[in-house]
């Protein structure tokens, strides 16, 4: 589904140049549930931004389905990630101002629906993570973990074909992190949703069917489940 | 050093009320590390809240070596506070326009020290966490394990008398995060500091003296190292 050939990403700060991406070289199948693990600043948010067509590559090539991401047309970018691309982002990007409802329903508004079916189509997401209960509350008034559930479910409301991931369970306790996993597999193996997940928790190894380590910007190694 | 007695915070919001804690009581004493562990929504950051007199609690008392914090004059608070708390928040509070060591800097410049006086020591806490080279950077420069690591040395700047640290490794990777937590340990055992850690990191339970499991705003227990 995504094929990343010798992506490498630069980011340039006065003199100095930081290499974040260094030709990172992937296919990622449809349907299957792949974890990206690795240090602190070895490069997976970076390389989740060029995966969910947020940045450019300074170098080398993305696409998803064979479609080239950067060559799309602004609008029809736009709408290709809101349809097909479900994201967690590591600091949540909810916005404070909006209650959870509102949160979770924007994508849904975005790709055109009616704002009752939005509200029903985050409800239901929200209830899903549990919080249904709190969806009045703003990101302010919500504890980090319950923040990051929003997040979770805003990236499902649209039932995504991708979820992109960025280190989801990282606020959550032992068992609303395994709930949230649990979540991730089921969409995985129920709906052939194809799971990519940036983390550093290991519960999420047992759930993978492949995973990947980065380090300093490069593939370190790749392992399937049966290897690991 | 920190007692907590019958300590409840409701928020109240419309006609909804969320009871964050129901009647904590604890006594939390010098140098030791004590770590807090919960389910996501249980009240953790709630009670770090009220310790760090940064919010007042709806009932109860909190005191802080025999001193009702709430009854402080506003910039005596906040020079207390400045002086012997350091916070390593759950959201970090970095400000985006400053670069890290910028960020860093601002509690030794509330303290009165010279620009140059808080330069330094922001960077020997940098340097400390493994970021003097990144000093320079804006926190949306920064990788979110990076940023926790800029959170973690502003809470070191002024060498508190107790550190508060809410999820402090949540984003962090393996040995990152194990770094992180041999840093408090030895703030404890060398320098007498009060470690006071909110975490999901099993890691912590180790090197805690104690930890203090709470659930929906209630001590449910709590156990030395020993009993662990
Ligand atoms: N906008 C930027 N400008 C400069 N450097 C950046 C920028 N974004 C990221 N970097 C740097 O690129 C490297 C990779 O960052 P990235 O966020 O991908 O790491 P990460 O693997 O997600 O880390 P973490 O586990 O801490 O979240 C880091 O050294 C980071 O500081
Ligand atoms: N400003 C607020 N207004 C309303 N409710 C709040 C507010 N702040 C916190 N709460 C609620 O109080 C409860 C406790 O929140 P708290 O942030 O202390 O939890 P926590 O244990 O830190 O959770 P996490 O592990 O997810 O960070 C939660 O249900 C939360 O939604
Ligand atoms: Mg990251
Ligand atoms: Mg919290």
């Amino acid at each position: 589904l995504v094929h990343a050939e010798n992506v490498c990403k630069s980011f340039r700060q006065g003199d100095q140049v930081i290499q974040a991406l260094r030709g990172i070289s992937l296919d990622i199948y449809r349907g299957e549930y792949l974890s990206i693990m690795g240090p602190s600043g070895s490069g997976k948010s970076t390389l989740f931004n060029m995966i969910g067509a947020l940045d450019r590559p300074t170098a080398g090539e993305i696409t998803i389905q064979g479609v080239a991401i950067p060559a799309l047309a602004s609008r029809e970018l736009s709408y290709f990630r809101c349809r097909y691309i479900g994201y967690v982002f590591q600091s949540y990007n909810l916005i404070p101002s909006l209650s959870a409802l509102e949160n979770v329903s924007l994508p849904a508004i975005f790709l055109g629906l009616a704002p009752a079916e939005a509200q029903a189509a985050a409800m239901e997401a929200l209830e899903y993570v549990g919080l249904g209960n709190r969806h009045s509350h703003r990101p302010g008034e919500l504890s980090g973990g319950q923040q990051q559930r929003v997040a979770i479910a805003r990236a499902l409301v649209n039932k995504p074909a991708i979820l992109l991931a960025d280190e989801p369970t990282a606020n959550l306790d032992f068992n609303t992190g395994a709930a949230i996993i649990k979540v991730f597999k089921d969409l995985s193996v129920d709906r052939g949703v194809t799971v990519i997940s940036a983390t550093h928790d290991h519960k999420m190894l047992a759930n993978s069917d492949r995973v990947v380590w980065i380090k300093s910007g490069e593939v370190e190694r790749i392992r399937t489940k049966a290897e690991l």
